[in-house]
């Protein structure tokens, strides 16, 4: 009798369970209308079985935005465990919309399905990315904008895995800060 | 522990997984 290894039929589970959403700016909708839960997953197989199913965020329309939040977190501001909370921010130009934007996205996605950021994976709540004409941003959300020791130790990880280069910075901005800004840009509570 | 993969391993996934 052959001896199948587990390996070959046991899929790879993942540390934690995650949700796919997505928001398609109808403005004849409320904000929540226009959300959508896709399918959830918990392990590495599915998580490519949904990813090679769906649009690369490059074909996207503009206005429409992929989350990736653990199961139980919606992806919005509001939810307990985000409203304390802030992400890691990656504005991107037009021209990044063909040349980075479906590479940086899938590295955040690799990221957060990997559990890349050691014990302070767990402060990380979810990733959202928005397709804008103005320009596409791509953000790593936490749920504690005070954590400075988590948050530096993602941002640093983050940046190094999309390969953005040491004499550029990203910031990290606190949604309360982004919810009540005045102007077009947030105050960043941490820059790596 | 945790059950971290890195990337190599994730992307190693990619296309197994449709053939299954």
């Amino acid at each position: 009798q052959e001896i199948v290894s587990p390996e070959s039929y046991i899929k790879h589970p993942l540390q934690n369970k995650w949700s796919l959403w997505f928001f398609k700016n109808d403005k004849t909708k409320t904000w929540q209308a226009n959300l959508r839960l896709i399918s959830k997953f918990d392990t590495v197989e599915d998580f490519w079985a949904l990813y090679n199913h769906i649009q690369l965020s490059s074909n996207l329309i503009s206005g429409c935005d992929y989350s990736l939040f653990k199961d139980g977190i919606e992806p919005m501001w509001e939810d307990e465990r985000n409203k304390r909370g802030g992400r890691w921010l990656i504005t991107l130009n037009k021209q990044q919309r063909r040349q980075d934007l479906d590479r940086f996205w899938l590295e955040t996605l690799l990221c957060l399905v990997g559990e890349a950021f050691d014990d302070y994976s767990d402060e990380v709540c979810g990733a959202v990315v928005n397709i804008r004409t103005k320009g596409d941003k791509i953000a790593i959300w936490t749920a504690d904008f005070d954590n400075r020791e988590a948050i530096t130790h993602i941002g640093r990880v983050y940046k190094e895995r999309l390969g953005i280069p040491m004499k550029m910075t990203i910031g990290y901005q606190s949604h309360s800060d982004t919810a009540t800004k005045s102007g077009s840009t947030t105050k960043n509570k941490f820059v790596v | 522990g945790k059950r971290q993969y890195n990337r190599d391993f994730l992307l190693g996934f990619q296309f197994m997984a449709a053939c299954t």
